[in-house]
C-alpha cells in the first residue's frame, strides 16, 4: 500500500474534499494506525470522528475543507491522549514513591533505572528499591545499572516478600531524606491471579503517589485489556512507552491511555540509562500517521 | 452457485478485521485476504440459506495451514546425529530485548535432559546488566553448568570457551544464550552473523514475543536476513496472547514454530504448538 505521506498528499493535492476523497484520505490513515497497532475499536471510532466531523463542521474564515480535515486529523489522535498533563511533578510531597508496574520483560527494571538518572539529572535526590522476589539478580541488575552513577539501590536479595522488602526500603530512604523513591517490581500478568494480588498488596501495604505502566512499545492489540486489568487491580498513575527505538511505534499505548485515562510522561529510546526522554505527543502521532 | 463478489467482501472484512484483533500484521492480514479472494469467489455455495456461513468455515479451516510447525524430533535428530560424530551439537538463541530468550534457553535445556541428553549453557550475553547473574542462577537453580567470563568479553569468546568444554567433558548439547538487540541495529545483527559464523551452530533459534503486534514482522525477517534463523519459539503465550505473531512471522520468514513458551517455570514449554496457538487464536 502507498505510505499515509503520499495518501495525504494526493488528498491535499485534490481540487477538493470530496465525500470519496476523504473516504480514501480515511482508508489510509486507519491502516497506517493498524500498523502501527492501534487497537482495532480505537480505529474505528476515529474514523467515524474524522468522517462526522469532515463534513458537518463550519470552516472558519479561509481555510479549505481540506486543511480542516488534516485539521481533524491530528486534533482526533492527540484526543485519544487525553487531556491530562503529562508532566512529572512531586506535588511538594517528600519522599514522593513511584511504584513500576508492567508485564514481564517489558523494560521495568531499565526504566527505573532510566527515570532514577532523568530525576537526579533535574535536581531531585532519588533512592531504587529493588521490590522483585521472582526474577533472578533482579537486585545485581539495577545495582549494575545505577552505582555507577552513584544513585543508591535498595534490595534483599534473601527475602521473598515484596511487601516487606519495599516498606523497609522506603524507611531507608525516608531516614536518607531522599525526594522520590522507584520502586522496582517483579513482571506480572492479568492471568497471574497471585502476583495480581500480590500487586494490590503492594499498593495497599505502600500507597504510591504513582504507579506507573510500563508498556511495551512494540505490544500489538492485547494493549487495552492488559493496561484495564492493571488499573482495575491498582489505579494506573501514568504511562511509560519502552522500546520506541524498534521497529514498534507504540500505537497499544493509545489503549492502554483510554482503559486508565492515564498520561503517557516517558518514553524509552534505547538500552542505555540515557535512553529516556519526556513524552512528545506530535512526534508520537506524526510516526503513528507514519 | 457461486457467491456474490459482494458476499465474499462482506465475510473477508470481517476476517481481515479478526485476523488483526488477533495480533496477525497488517502485511500479513492483506496478503491472506488477498489470496483467498479468488478461492471463495470459485467456491460452490447453497442456493439458499446461510451462504456465509459456509464462505466463513473455509476461512476458519485456513488458518490452520498458515501456522507453520516444526517436528521437534527433527532437533532431537541432529542432536544424535552429532553425538555419533563425538560433537556436542549446538544451538544459538537469539531475539528481541526482553522477548525470553534466557528463560527460554533453561526451559530447553530441562526439556532435553529429561529426554536423555546432557546439556551445558553458555552465557553470550556479556551486556545487559545482570545477564550473567541472571542464566547462572537460573542455570544452578535447575542444575545445568552454566560457562561465563565477564561483562565485556567477545560472545564469540564465551561461545568456543562453551563448545570446548562440552567437548571435553562429553556433554550432547551447549545452548547459547546472547543478548537482546533491536533489528534497527544493523551492527548488532552483523554481531550476531559473525557469532554464528564462529560457532557454527547446528541450528538458531529466535525467541520472539508472543505479545508483538505489526514490529513482529520486521524483527523476524531482520533477524533471518542478517543472521539466518532456523526455528522460532513464542514465548508468554500464557499472558493471554491471541498468537497472530506466529501467523505473521511463518508467513513472513517461512521459519518454523518449535515450542511456545507458557509460563516462567521450567516446565513451561509447549512442544505441541499448533493445538494451543489455535485455541488461543480462537477461531
Ligand atoms: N531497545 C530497547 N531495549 C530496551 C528498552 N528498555 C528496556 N530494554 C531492554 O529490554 C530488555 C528487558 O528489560 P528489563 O528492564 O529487564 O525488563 P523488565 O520489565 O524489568 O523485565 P522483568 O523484570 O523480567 O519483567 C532488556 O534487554 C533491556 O535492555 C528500550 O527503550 N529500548
Ligand atoms: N509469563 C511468561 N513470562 C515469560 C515467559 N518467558 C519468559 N518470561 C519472562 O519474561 C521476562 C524476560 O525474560 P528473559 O528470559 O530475561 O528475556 P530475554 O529475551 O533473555 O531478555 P534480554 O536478554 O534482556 O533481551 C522474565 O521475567 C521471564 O520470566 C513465558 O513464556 N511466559
Ligand atoms: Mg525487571
Ligand atoms: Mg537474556
Amino acid at each position: 500500500g502507498r505510505s499515509l505521506k503520499e495518501v495525504f498528499r494526493k488528498f491535499l493535492a485534490s481540487p477538493s474534499a470530496d465525500k470519496a476523497s476523504v473516504e480514501e484520505l480515511i482508508r489510509g490513515i486507519q491502516r497506517s494506525l493498524l500498523m502501527a497497532d492501534v487497537k482495532v475499536e480505537l480505529v474505528q471510532k476515529i474514523s467515524e470522528r474524522i468522517r462526522a466531523r469532515a463534513f458537518e463542521e463550519k470552516l472558519p474564515p479561509g481555510v479549505s475543507r481540506k486543511d480542516s480535515v488534516a485539521k481533524i486529523v491530528y486534533e482526533e489522535l492527540i484526543n485519544l491522549l487525553g487531556g491530562k498533563p503529562a508532566k512529572f511533578s512531586t506535588g511538594g510531597k517528600k519522599p514522593y514513591v513511584i511504584m513500576l508496574l508492567g508485564i514481564q520483560g517489558t523494560g521495568k527494571t531499565t526504566t527505573a533505572a532510566k527515570l532514577a538518572n532523568y530525576l537526579k539529572v533535574e535536581g531531585y535526590k532519588v533512592g531504587v528499591v529493588c521490590a522483585d522476589t521472582y526474577r533472578p539478580a533482579a537486585y545485581q541488575q539495577l545495582k549494575h545499572l545505577l552505582e555507577p552513577r552513584q544513585i543508591p539501590v535498595y534490595g534483599e536479595p534473601e527475602n521473598n516478600n515484596p511487601v516487606e522488602i519495599a516498606r523497609k526500603g522506603l524507611e531507608h530512604f525516608k531516614q536518607m531524606g531522599v525526594d522520590v523513591v522507584i520502586i522496582d517490581t517483579a513482571g506480572r500478568h492479568r492471568q497471574q491471579e497471585s502476583l495480581m494480588d500480590e500487586m494490590k498488596m503492594l499498593e495497599k501495604e505502600l500507597k504510591p503517589d504513582e504507579n506507573i505502566l510500563i508498556i511495551d512499545g512494540t505490544i500489538g492489540q492485547q494493549a487495552g485489556a492488559h493496561a484495564a486489568a492493571f488499573h482495575k487491580a491498582t489505579p494506573i498513575g501514568s504511562i511509560i512507552i519502552t522500546k520506541l527505538d524498534t521497529s514498534g511505534r507504540g500505537g497499544g499505548a493509545l489503549a492502554a491511555v483510554a482503559e486508565t485515562g492515564a498520561p503517557v510522561k516517558f518514553v524509552g529510546v534505547g538500552e542505555s540509562v540515557e535512553d529516556f526522554q519526556p513524552f512528545n505527543p506530535s512526534s508520537y502521532i506524526a510516526s503513528l500517521l507514519g | 452457485a457461486k457467491p456474490s463478489p459482494k458476499e465474499v467482501e462482506n465475510v473477508l472484512s470481517d476476517f481481515y478485521l479478526q485476523l488483526i484483533a488477533a495480533d496477525v500484521a497488517v502485511e500479513t492480514a492483506d496478503a491472506i485476504v488477498n489470496s483467498l479472494r479468488h478461492s471463495l469467489l470459485e467456491m460452490d455455495v447453497p442456493r439458499f440459506g446461510d451462504r456465509e456461513a459456509v464462505l466463513k468455515e473455509v476461512l476458519k479451516k485456513s488458518i490452520e495451514s498458515l501456522i507453520k510447525v516444526a517436528d521437534v524430533n527433527h532437533v532431537l535428530k541432529r542432536v544424535d546425529e552429532a553425538r555419533k560424530q563425538g560433537r556436542p551439537a549446538v544451538i544459538l538463541f537469539v531475539g528481541p530485548n526482553g522477548s525470553g530468550k534466557t528463560t527460554t534457553v533453561v526451559k530447553l535445556a530441562h526439556y532435553l535432559r529429561k529426554r536423555g541428553y546432557s546439556v551445558i549453557l553458555a552465557s553470550a550475553d556479556t551486556f545487559r546488566a545482570g545477564a550473567i547473574e541472571q542464566l547462572e542462577t537460573l542455570g544452578q537453580r535447575a542444575g545445568f553448568m552454566v560457562v561465563s567470563q565477564s561483562y565485556g568479553a567477545d560472545p564469540a569468546a564465551v561461545a568456543v570457551d562453551a563448545l570446548n568444554k562440552a567437548s571435553s567433558m562429553r556433554v550432547n548439547v551447549v545452548l547459547i544464550d546472547t543478548a537482546g538487540r533491536t533489528e534497527v541495529d544493523r551492527g548488532l545483527l552483523e554481531e550476531m552473523r559473525k557469532l554464528k559464523r564462529v560457532v557454527k551452530p547446528d541450528f538458531v533459534i529466535y525467541t520472539g514475543d508472543a505479545l508483538a503486534g505489526n514490529a513482529a514482522v520486521q524483527q523476524a525477517k531482520m533477524f533471518d536476513e542478517v543472521v539466518g534463523i532456523d526455528y522460532v519459539i513464542l514465548s508468554k503465550v500464557d499472558a493471554d496472547a491471541k498468537g497472530g505473531s506466529a501467523i505473521s512471522i511463518s508467513h513472513s520468514t517461512g521459519k518454523p514454530l518449535l515450542f511456545l513458551g507458557v509460563g516462567q517455570e521450567l516446565d513451561d514449554l509447549e512442544d505441541k504448538p499448533a493445538e494451543k496457538l489455535l485455541e488461543a487464536l480462537g477461531f
